[in-house]
């Protein structure tokens, strides 16, 4: 779950 | 998107308009470390090239493009177009022993897996990088003992973006369960070594003195 949402901060 | 990381992004883009500005005005890089700006460059190509594989938002990859391309850009102001007011001698802080821990760092704590490894060491070394990527400037304002308004309004700008992030992950901790410790780590240790500038930026400059470091 980690991985699928931490991308979305600049 | 909470109301704090969407004020340290505004701010984040601020900061870099307000160098463009201040660049392109005074038609001088004078008291902007060359070696901030090209830290910045790598660490924003570092973890935006996942532009082109990964969507997030509209908003998300207009910001990469932007944080990307202006980075370039300034880089290209200072180092071509008003290159001969660049002062190397005062912009001495070396390179190396902050790339270097950086990439050994990545290669030890990042998000990788099976499917994404490079991508992922990649994120993290623009982490860790960007978290000490204003030292030059830093180091150099040190070595000046002073500085034009206009500048320390870019690093209070670029401070304050960093700053408001921390509000931003108790939010999203405390909304969605998440934790990210390779970002909030990062992002402390990032915005703790803005300490001293804050403190003479609240104390001097907001009340129109000239910025000044005490002897």
């Amino acid at each position: 779950p980690h991985n699928e949402h931490k991308k979305d901060e600049l | 998107m909470n109301i704090f990381r969407f004020l340290g992004d505004l701010s984040h883009l601020t900061s870099i308009l307000i160098l463009i500005h201040k660049i392109q005005t005074s038609r001088s890089c004078r008291g902007i470390s060359y070696k901030t700006q090209l830290l910045y460059v790598i660490v924003f190509v570092s973890r935006y090239l996942d532009l082109v594989w990964t969507y997030v938002s509209l908003y998300n990859s207009l910001m990469k493009l932007f944080f990307i391309s202006s980075s370039s850009y300034i880089l290209y102001l200072i180092k071509i177009r008003f290159r001969p007011t660049l002062d190397p001698s005062i912009d001495t802080f070396s390179l190396p022993y902050l790339i270097i821990p950086a990439a050994i760092l990545s290669l030890i704590f990042n998000y990788a897996d099976e499917k994404a490894w490079l991508s992922e060491v990649l994120w993290s070394f623009s982490i860790y990088l960007e978290s000490v990527a204003i030292l030059p400037q830093l180091f150099l304002l040190q070595r000046t003992g002073e500085a034009e308004t206009i500048t320390t309004h870019y690093l209070f700008a670029l401070g304050a973006y960093r700053a408001l992030y921390i509000p931003n992950w108790i939010y999203r901790y405390a909304t969605e369960s998440f934790v990210d410790p390779i970002a909030i780590i990062s992002g402390l240790i990032q915005t703790a070594l803005y300490a001293d500038f804050f403190y003479i930026y609240f104390t001097k400059v907001i009340r129109g003195q000239k910025f000044e470091l005490p002897a």
